[in-house]
């Protein structure tokens, strides 16, 4: 059945949506069969593979919160083999809704588990939240592996400890097969000391778990979005879309997949 | 009394935690009395002012969650007139910690009114966590005033109604002193037409609203943190230490403070 990866790091901003969609856009390119589930209420994976706003209808809320099936909430996006489960404007309120819910932090994993989807799909990529709340912890308990993007930055070195205890205990407590399967260095930019400075401690301390093919910063990855596409789409010949096809690439040889 | 502003934005990485500590900085070099709160589970804000990981002790957690007062937790700073109170490693299992107990989102408020502290200081800034629940609940009622930094970036542009709604929302049910006081832009990059196109965007939709005040993009505010110092401190000729020391005039300007 289809392999289940967490895009996870409560530090905001370090490129979970970027590297969601775009990995997604990669391996359906590739010919894989994907799914990507937009677990945070910012919607902007949603936005990112051209899905309106209002146009969004039922989505993850729905499947999480009022039993919709993932079968029913799926839909296409512009890219052939890649379908995206979007957020819905009420997963701002899910954590307030599932309260009182039994088995809230396991909605989705039940959910996928009950789709006939699963065993025919290559891949199920989740883009969750800049933080540790249920949302996040119903993505690290549907998942096998997390995939742990990386800025380039100070203070991103300095959360990454957060996330790879949270998915130790979840491992622990909730999800035994979860594994962090790898951190990927994003917005790296060469012109700069601190690049390489995080670059290297990452190395040092977390060594084959870093990924060898690194997302260098560049300005058409950002436009991208407000054309409502994947940069792999938007420009092909782009630093960033030639980094996130090889980094396709480095995921399905690491998950020995050839 | 102080002036209570928050920092808040549920988009991650837009520089809340770097503007609220060089805000806070360039507020106390003019002179002024400051406390800055850290309300991210991330403790970004007390890692940027030098406050070491083992040396937090009781911080803001100890306040919401186990009664202690703000004057028995909050430190001084490497910078005269500036003190902080620190997040504590608990922070994080705050929302579920508070789940059950009444008035939970009137937490902080209640504390800073109950500090003899908060008629003698000029302000108190608030840096909040990158999402819209318990804990920048909590900021957004104890708060008069909320700045919302927003990065020049599509994703970012798309989430600012996101955040004036929230406040709005807050405003009617839960804190009617409450206002979004402005939107300050950053990581302006003048090389790249994105930023233009955003700033535009934003002046257009929200008018004097946006301050003058740009923060540029400059690798000098995102060194700073791993000194454990603000910019200020680090490199005050830098292009992003002048534009604080402005934003800090704007913001004593607009309040009517001269
Ligand atoms: N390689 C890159 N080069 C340039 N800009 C980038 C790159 N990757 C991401 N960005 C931009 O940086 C910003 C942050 O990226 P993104 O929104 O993907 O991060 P995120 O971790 O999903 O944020 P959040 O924590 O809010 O969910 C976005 O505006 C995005 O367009
Ligand atoms: N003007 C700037 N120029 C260059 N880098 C900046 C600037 N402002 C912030 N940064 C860097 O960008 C990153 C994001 O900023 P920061 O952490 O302050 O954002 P945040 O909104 O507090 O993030 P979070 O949502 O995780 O709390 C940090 O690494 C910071 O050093
Ligand atoms: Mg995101
Ligand atoms: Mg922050």
């Amino acid at each position: 059945p289809a392999r289940v990866i967490a895009i996870a790091n409560q530090k905001g901003g370090v490129g979970k949506t970027t590297t969601a969609i775009n990995l997604a856009t990669a391996l359906a390119a590739a010919g894989r069969s994907v799914l990507l589930i937009d677990l945070d209420p910012q919607g902007n994976a949603s936005t990112g593979l051209g899905l309106a706003r209002n146009a969004r209808g039922h989505g993850i809320f729905a499947v999480l919160a009022e039993g919709y099936a993932v079968a029913d909430t799926l839909r296409e996006t512009i890219i052939p083999g890649l379908s995206i489960l979007p957020a819905d404007p009420e997963l701002t309120a899910a954590e307030i809704e599932l309260v009182n819910v039994s088995g809230r932090e396991k909605r989705l994993r039940t959910a996928l588990e009950a789709w006939d989807g699963l065993s025919s799909h290559d891949f199920v990529i989740i883009d969750c939240p800049p933080s540790l709340g249920l949302l996040t912890l119903n993505g690290l308990i549907a998942a096998q592996d997390v995939l742990v993007p990386l800025q380039c930055e100070f203070f991103a070195l300095e959360g990454i400890t957060q996330i790879t205890q949270t998915i130790e205990a979840v491992r622990q407590r909730l999800n035994p097969s979860l594994t962090l399967h790898g951190i990927v260095l994003t917005m790296y930019d060469r012109r700069n000391n601190l690049s390489d400075l995080v670059a290297e401690d990452v190395r040092g301390f977390f060594g084959k778990k870093v990924y060898e093919t690194m997302i260098p910063r560049n300005i058409r990855v950002s436009e991208a979005p407000s054309h409502g596409k994947p940069v792999l789409l938007y420009d092909l010949k782009s630093p960033g879309s030639q980094a996130y096809i090889r980094l396709a690439a480095e995921l399905v040889e690491r998950l020995g997949l050839r």
